[in-house]
């Protein structure tokens, strides 16, 4: 998955991508003080592509504990476990429910939206490839707008950037590509090299995304997010992060 | 004897020969329409009585009958029944009759022809009817009743189902004891399956010597429609559309249940027994989030607690205990056990004891008319009505033929249920436990079909009170097809906690190609729906009307309906007459009870389809921050087609 942070103070955006084992769960969000917890599993391309087996979001699960709702969103089905009852849809339904303070919103194989209190929503955008296309799978993209109702305690590989971190780029120079001009970042006491690169945000062209350029940070986004990505590993689809 | 196609050789003292019988029907969507045909020769020196009987489903309408005679055609035309009488009156059919009789089999009614024809003469007979196939436990059931009454040479039997939505599962069950084994023939497609049914004459003998024919039951066909893609299938064709809602994967609703059982006098015997068998399964079956009790009475009302107990195992069991003791006596007071029932349920919602997302139900078992307390049937109805709270539905099983079963579906037609009428024999039991099972997994409530476009009209009922799994809810209507390119449905509903809005968009071509590829597809079968629906439940309103007038306006359009769309109904029928006009039989509609579409489970109320409830607020616009377009964007410096996302 391809990870694009947007930093509203520096107004820059540092994108970064984690490739893992098809099935490993990453935690995303996760906020035991709100009892939010946004997770997602890891599901791979048919093959290897040049030698190198790449892995998208398969499935994602929200679980908003003080409502004690879980949703969990695959490729085929939206599914809405809250109290004793389920709730499932399907992507090629259009359709809302609602279940006290969550709203789902299914866009036909387009985007679901989780709302949560009115305040907070999410977006979770469906990719659907070419069902017999050798390689591509189908994959999940999600989307957190910036908010203050997580606690100043939330983590996981997107919660931990609700608080903003201090950058400073510097030292432009032309990159060994000379289409990829580098710079230096300093953050988190860390300084890293950071490339110019592209990523793509589906939400307004859900089949060819509109391109962001950002900074790009290497090896998995180290330095730039807390530890290593594979603390981010969680057990269950609605597990919370054990941070150490 | 005829020397037959295939070379087999009839038996010399047949008097009458079939030489064929014929059965087709083909399922588009739900709408079956069959038509059997037979053809005889009167192979006796004399003259000989022909009879064409065939057995139809309750509820099907007779749309079409043809008969020749030596070369002598005569067709039927649908007329009202006054305007029928009259015909026949002026030229009655010499030894020739023809009618519908009521069958002793609950859910059967009997088309019987009988024609006196000369030796030698040649005789076919063509009948055709529809029918909607209404989803019970899960399938559908089509049952064809096949009695040719004799050795056939050549009988074929057609199924064809076709189900834009696709086809689940698709079973022939054995319904001859094992003597046709092997011989229906199952092909199945994604959205086709075809049945084919076509026993030599020699498999159609009871035993290989034997002359009568083992062809005298039914075939039935079993299957369900695929339903995980989307929980509502919208159909629309040549300007009307047809909604199908039957979403499964949801948990059942909490249910307050009361059982009100007969135990007077005349339940004595085998009904007492096996409703005492049922009852006990069914006491079984209560899920521990359910709350129930049981009234039983004759002159007498008793409960075995006298309000709403949680369905414990404990409880449960010592409910059975309390059935198995019933001795059934006395008279019968409907009046009071129900205001009994309804007393207990409101008593309960009142003090808040039920689960606000409960549902309440109240199961009548009676197997006749009131005989002590409030005789008459319309003050039993006010006092039900008057009484019970509109969170509470009515469901009446009448037993046998001696309850007066308008009364109990006008009862359970007015307090959001339906009335079903049920054997008083050794399968009571069954029956009762199928019946339960249809109540007995409440999925949804207030299920309301909207479609807001101005240019619908004519939607039938679109606003239930339930929904309960493994049934199906349809809808259909009309709509301009010159003012809409695709037709839009809101549905709502509500289940334990949550609330649902179900958005649907049908285009005007989705059916086209896939009815126009296939010759058997009925492309007529959204009007059929349509008009069948319509006249059922207009059929039932009829029996609610509250006023003489509102009755006869309902009764002008069901006539009209019924001649616009050529079928017999309680208020048509058949006139068939040679073309000279001058021979005529009529076949005239049994005092049929005027149920809603015998075997639905539904009996809804009509809402403006444009009235969506407050809380649903459909085509929400997702709130998406742009998060990402804060950043400046440089100019990109790959070409545009060049997807590139980095990686590391």
């Amino acid at each position: 998955p391809h990870f694009i942070i947007y930093l509203p103070k520096s107004q820059k955006n540092i994108c970064f991508n984690i490739d893992s084992e098809p099935g490993k769960i990453l935690n995303l969000v996760s906020d035991p003080e709100s009892g939010i917890v946004i997770n997602g599993q890891l599901v791979g391309a048919k093959k290897p592509n040049n030698g190198k087996l790449s892995t998208y979001f398969g499935k994602l699960g929200f679980y908003f504990q003080s409502e004690d709702v879980k949703i969990e969103i695959s490729t085929e089905a939206i599914t809405l476990s809250g109290g004793s009852s389920t709730f499932a849809l399907s992507w090629s339904d259009t359709a809302q429910v609602m279940n006290q303070r969550v709203q789902i919103s299914v866009k036909k194989a387009k985007v679901v939206t989780i709302t949560l209190d009115k305040e907070m929503s999410f977006s979770v955008l469906l990719h659907r490839v070419w069902k017999k296309h050798p390689i591509n799978v189908d994959f999940l993209g999600i989307y957190v707008p910036p908010t203050n109702k997580f606690s100043p305690n939330a983590h996981g590989l997107i919660g931990q950037f609700m608080q903003e971190p201090k950058i400073h780029i510097f030292n432009e120079r032309p990159g060994k590509d000379p289409e990829k001009p580098e710079a230096s970042m300093e953050v988190k006491g860390q300084k890293l090299i950071v490339t110019r690169g592209l990523q793509k945000d589906y939400r307004t062209d859900l089949v060819f995304g509109t391109d962001v350029t950002c900074w790009f940070v290497h090896n998995s986004g180290k330095g730039f997010i807390d530890g290593h990505y594979k603390d981010y590993f969680v057990p269950q689809l609605y597990s919370f992060l054990k941070w150490p | 004897s005829l020397p037959g196609e295939s070379g087999e050789i009839m038996e010399e003292a047949d008097q009458v020969t079939l030489y064929s019988y014929k059965v087709q029907s083909t399922i588009t969507s739900r709408m079956a329409t069959t038509m059997i045909q037979s053809k005889v020769v009167n192979n006796s020196p004399q003259p000989q009585n022909v009879v064409f009987d065939v057995q139809i489903p309750k509820g099907a309408f007779i749309s079409n009958f043809s008969m020749t005679v030596d070369g002598t055609t005569f067709r039927s035309s649908i007329k009202e029944k006054t305007v029928g009488r009259a015909l026949y009156a002026q030229a009655r059919a010499k030894g020739k009759t023809a009618g519908l009789v009521r069958s002793r089999a609950l859910d059967m009614e009997n088309f019987r022809t009988e024609v006196n024809v000369l030796p030698g003469a040649k005789v076919q007979f063509e009948l055709h009817y529809q029918e909607v196939k209404w989803r019970k436990l899960g399938s559908y059931e089509h049952r064809i009743y096949l009695q040719p009454g004799r050795l056939a040479k050549h009988l074929e039997v057609d199924v064809w189902v076709i189900e834009p939505q696709g086809i689940r599962f698709l079973h022939v069950p054995d319904t001859f004891e094992g003597h046709f084994d092997g011989v229906p023939v199952i092909s199945k497609g994604q959205q086709k399956a075809h049945v084919s049914f076509k026993p030599t004459v020699a498999q159609q003998r009871i035993c290989p010597s034997c002359r009568e024919t083992a062809v005298d039951g039914e075939l039935v066909v079993l299957y369900d429609v695929k339903r995980e893609e989307k929980a509502g299938e919208l159909e629309v064709f040549n300007g009307y559309f047809v909604h199908f809602f039957a979403p499964d994967n949801l948990d059942p609703i909490p249910k307050n249940i009361l059982f009100v059982i007969d135990v007077s006098g005349s339940m004595w015997g085998v009904k007492m027994k096996q409703t005492v068998e049922a009852m006990k399964t069914i006491l079984d079956d209560l899920r521990e989030e359910d709350h129930f009790s049981v009234i039983d009475f004759n002159q007498n009302v008793r409960t075995w607690r006298n309000d709403l107990i949680s369905a414990t195992k404990t409880q449960v069991a010592d409910a059975k205990r309390y059935i198995e003791k019933i001795q059934p006596s006395g008279g019968t007071n409907i009046n009071e056990a129900l205001l009994r029932a309804i007393f207990i349920l409101n008593e309960a919602n009142n003090l808040g004891l039920l689960d606000p997302n409960s549902v309440s139900l109240i199961i009548l078992v009676s197997d006749g008319d009131p005989t002590v307390g409030e005789l008459k049937l319309s003050k039993i109805q006010k006092n039900v009505k008057e009484n019970i709270q509109d969170n509470i539905s009515l469901f009446s099983l009448g037993m046998g033929f001696d309850v007066d079963y308008d009364f109990l579906k006008r009862l359970s037609n007015e307090n959001r249920g339906i009335a079903q009428r049920i054997y008083g024999n050794q399968d009571t039991s069954s029956q009762l436990k199928k019946f339960y099972n249809q109540v007995s997994t409440p999925l949804l409530r207030n299920v309301q079909f909207n479609y807001p476009h101005t240019s619908v009209t004519d939607v039938t009922q679109n606003n239930f009170h339930n929904y309960f799994g493994g049934s199906e809810i349809v809808v259909a209507g009309k709509f301009d097809p010159a003012k809409l390119d695709q037709l839009e449905s809101i549905i709502t509903a509500t289940s334990a906690n949550t609330q649902l809005v179900l958005e649907t968009l049908a285009q005007m071509d989705d059916l086209q190609d896939f009815l126009s590829k296939d010759k058997h597809a009925d492309p007529d079968f959204t009007r059929k729906l349509w008009a069948y629906l319509t006249i059922n439940q207009l059929l039932a309103e009829r029996s609610l009307a509250p006023t003489a007038a509102a009755k006869r306006r309902i009764t002008r359009s069901i006539l009209q309906m019924s001649l616009d769309h050529h079928i017999v109904t309680p208020l048509t029928s058949l006139v068939i007459e040679n073309e000279a006009g001058d021979e005529r039989m009529l076949a005239d509609a049994p005092p049929q009870d005027p149920s809603c579409c015998s075997g639905a489970l539904y009996y809804g109320s009509k809402v403006a389809p444009d009235s969506i409830p407050s809380w649903a607020n459909p085509s929400p616009t997702p709130v998406i921050s742009m998060l990402a377009q804060g950043a400046q964007v440089l100019e990109s410096t790959p070409p545009p087609h060049v997807m590139r996302v980095e990686n590391d």
